[in-house]
């Protein structure tokens, strides 16, 4: 239960714009130190205790129903809308 | 509060509403009811800044059509890459604005069970509309607590009291400018005053604005769908239920109500017909039947298939006035000083139309009221509301003998004019040197 709660929290700050995508195709891993810094923005971001540690209260939060859309919109988030425009341009 | 980086280039936004949520899994909310909390979730950005929002009626099959912000509520994967999960999870999301077919487009998970001011097994479509209409306008999210730009849902807000956080309101107001003569805002924060943008480049109307719709005056009103149209020259004004002006600026006839003749300049009288809901348009000596917004195929037609003679057996060439009075449900026409009544139940969708017996009658029949209105709607209670100038007079559900009616202003009532400076009180139009007065005469 553990390993599945901590694959959909990254799941989750994926989603959200706080992780990188995993990409299938460069095996990229996320670091140890990446997934603490993402959890410490989300946790700012949703004004918990910063810990870099997935809590209850962390948890918690990501568990609340909420808005689809990203709360950090970096690269790949532009990338998708690239993606889909050139998609309708076809 | 966070800025996406994009923004609409222009001030008067349009929106349109293409799916409803399921009664299956939101009882409690029907079509009316959704229009009314997205209005006010959009009131709230046009509360405090110069945005306007007009809704536009559209046929929900045709996906292009239906403005800027086009709303829908969409189940699991609905083809924008961003699938919705069933109940929970993800509530509803919205393109930031741009000139992509999506821009603006708002969707709400169809999963979810939506309520107006419900309890906390439900979520309440008002404070998540504020929200994703702020991601439509160009905002991100904000950590800033309190701001209604946060992503988590926060519950359940006043709808009627609603007033945007400082976040957001300075945020709206970065990417639109301040509301003039509006919320002003911040005086009483100490926060830096933030410049007012550029003037941003839009397409020139010819408005006639505020001057034509305070002179009163108007060709024909109508009572469509709970909402009154105000129609004059090549414009019209449009009241929702609440009596609040969709915007102050009018929308050209031709651009909202398609098939009629190019030039149209003079609606003559407009109702909607009570057994299917189509609406009628006289202009002249010809009719139109609109399905919604649509004029049908086989019209114009000739106003003579209405039958109407008056007493002295001339046809009819015009039409002054039409409504539906509430009180019996029967089609009354007026020209030339007399009216006619029609049972459209009976009517055909095509043919002759005979007017009831004993018809025409004087209009001045309408006890307290001017003969030559410009036009009558029902509204409300079922009363009777005539039309003249830019008076209004109101014969009570059912009544026609009601003597003394008090007319009120037309422009202060309905078009959201200032209150002209007091004068000589108005009079009874049928007795001109009888003097009545109303609150401010």
């Amino acid at each position: 239960g553990e390993s599945d709660q901590y694959s959909r929290a990254l799941d989750w700050l994926s989603r959200y714009g706080y992780l990188p995508p995993a990409d299938p195709r460069t095996s990229q891993l996320q670091t140890k130190e990446g997934i603490e810094k993402a959890i410490r923005i989300m946790q700012r971001f949703g004004g918990l205790q910063e810990t870099g540690v997935l809590d209850n209260k962390t948890l918690k939060l990501m568990s609340t129903p909420r808005c689809s859309l990203p709360d950090i919109i970096g690269s790949d988030e532009m990338l998708k809308r690239k993606r889909r425009r050139r998609r309708r341009k076809r | 509060y966070a800025l996406s980086g994009l923004k609409w280039q222009k001030m008067d936004l349009t929106w349109s509403i293409h799916s409803y949520p399921s009664p299956s899994h939101s009882p409690n909310l029907n079509k009316e009811l959704v229009e009314t909390i997205l209005y006010y979730a959009f009131k709230a950005w046009s509360d405090v800044s110069p945005l306007t929002f007009q809704k536009q009626m559209t046929n929900s099959r045709d996906s292009k059509a239906g403005g800027d912000i086009r709303v829908s509520f969409a189940q699991m994967l609905h083809e924008d890459g961003y699938p919705f999960d069933g109940r929970g999870g993800t509530l509803a999301h919205a393109f930031f604005p741009g000139l992509d077919e999506v821009s603006g487009d708002t969707h709400f998970d169809n999963d979810e069970m939506w309520s107006f001011r419900g309890d906390s097994s439900s979520t309440d479509l008002f404070t998540v509309a504020v929200h994703e209409f702020g991601h439509a306008l160009g905002l991100s999210h904000s950590s800033s607590d309190p701001s209604i730009m946060r992503p988590y849902y926060q519950g359940p807000a006043d709808m009627n009291d609603f007033q945007l956080a400082l976040d957001d309101r300075v945020a709206i107001q970065q990417l639109y400018g301040v509301k003039e003569g509006g919320q002003g805002d911040d005086a009483d924060h100490d926060i830096p005053r933030l410049p007012s943008p550029p003037p941003t480049k839009t397409t020139q109307h010819s408005e006639p604005s505020f001057p034509e719709r305070c002179q009163g005056g108007f060709d024909a009103v109508a009572n469509i769908r709970g909402e009154v149209f105000f129609f004059k020259g090549e414009h019209f004004w449009r009241v929702n239920q609440k009596r609040s002006l969709w915007s102050l600026n009018p929308t050209l006839i031709k651009n909202f109500w398609i098939g009629l003749p190019p030039g149209t300049n003079k609606i003559d009288a407009v109702y909607e017909r009570k057994s299917d809901s189509r609406i009628i348009f006289f202009i002249g000596s010809q009719y139109w039947v609109f399905i919604d917004n649509k004029a049908m195929g086989d019209y114009p037609r000739p106003l003579s298939e209405w039958g109407m003679r008056t007493k002295s057996g001339v046809p009819v060439d015009r039409v002054d006035a039409a409504f539906i009075w509430a009180h019996n449900g029967k089609t009354y026409l007026f020209s030339g000083g007399e009216f006619w009544r029609f049972d459209e139940s009976k009517a055909n969708e095509l043919g002759t139309r005979h007017p009831d017996q004993g018809y025409p009658r004087d209009s001045s029949l309408w006890e307290g009221v001017p003969p030559d209105m410009d036009d009558v709607i029902s509204w409300e209670q079922g009363d009777a509301y005539f039309f003249k100038d830019n008076q209004y007079w109101v014969l009570k559900s059912g009544g026609l003998n009601q003597d003394i009616i008090t007319p009120k202003s037309t422009a202060v009532e309905w078009l959201w004019c200032p209150a002209p400076p007091m004068t000589s009180a108005p009079t009874n139009p049928q007795n001109p040197k009888e003097c009545s007065c109303d609150v401010r005469g």
